[in-house]
């Protein structure tokens, strides 16, 4: 089963 | 003093088309290079950033730095008031609770205007590195639209797989599967529709159709889309808005749980 990770792992808050 | 001014009100009507869908609201980031709006869907899925430069304005002033909060849904109801060709201002006052989007017809005897009040939005801005991507996807987008289209109606995400020869889509569920694959264009006569593929490594990814599709409501904007991909790192979906700009989308590949 695959899932969707959250966008904001990816970045940083500016 | 803020003022950006269109001579065409279709282009901004475009662009609201191809953010609502995910966005409900936003802020619009206005300084002396321009608009940049920059926000998650609802549910932190994906990540829409807008970019319109102010050198390609029919008039840009901003005297300071100026963040206006906006409805998008309000802000779209505003925009169909107004003709395609109509010339559309955006008016603020610094430090003001409120904006303005005047509408002037071509013969100027038609003036509008609609006043909307600003929201105080507590969004978190997120830093996008720059990527240097394994594959680069240059392709026509209605055919990019066309196919995440077709193949949402066999699962709920897609698998994108990309080599030098070519892209496949592919998506498999209950009702059976689907793969469209889409070669190089060996002859470039007509450059919007040319499939063209910049690769360093071959990627495979797997994708939420759902978002895809939303990301294709910005089709109208631009012939061509470019997608650039990397193994486990967000897909970015690139429309260019004429000379004004551009808006990509990121989302992230689904992964193994």
């Amino acid at each position: 089963i695959k899932t969707q990770p959250d966008i904001k792992q990816y970045y940083w808050i500016a | 003093m803020f003022e950006a001014r269109l001579m065409n009100a279709t282009i901004l009507k475009k662009i609201l088309d191809a953010v609502k869908d995910l966005l409900n609201e936003g802020t619009f980031d206005c300084s002396d290079s321009g608009i940049q709006l920059q926000a998650m869907d609802n549910s932190h899925v994906s990540l829409v950033s807008l970019t319109l430069r102010s050198d390609s304005f029919d008039k840009f002033r901003c005297d300071r730095n100026l963040s206006m909060g906006m409805n998008l849904g309000t802000m779209a109801k505003i925009l169909k008031c107004a003709n395609n060709d109509d010339t559309v201002t955006i008016k603020a006052q610094d430090n003001a609770d409120t904006v303005t989007f005047m509408f002037e017809s071509q013969n100027h005897e038609k003036v509008s205007d609609y006043e909307m009040k600003l929201m105080n939005l507590d969004q978190e801005h997120l830093g996008i590195p720059d990527t240097d991507y394994s594959c680069v996807v240059r392709m026509p987008s209605m055919e990019f639209a066309r196919i995440c289209r077709d193949l949402a109606q066999f699962s709920e995400s897609m698998v994108i797989c990309c080599t030098k020869e070519g892209v496949k889509f592919s998506a498999s569920g209950d009702l059976g599967s689907a793969n469209v694959k889409l070669a190089q264009t060996s002859n470039v006569d007509k450059e919007e529709e040319a499939v063209i593929i910049e690769m360093q490594e071959p990627v495979t990814l797997t994708f939420a159709c759902r978002y895809l599709n939303a990301f294709t409501k910005a089709t109208p904007l631009c012939n061509q889309v470019q997608l650039s991909m990397s193994a486990d790192v967000p897909l970015v979906v690139e429309y260019r808005i004429s000379d004004l700009g551009h808006i990509r989308y990121y989302l992230a590949p689904k992964i193994e749980e």
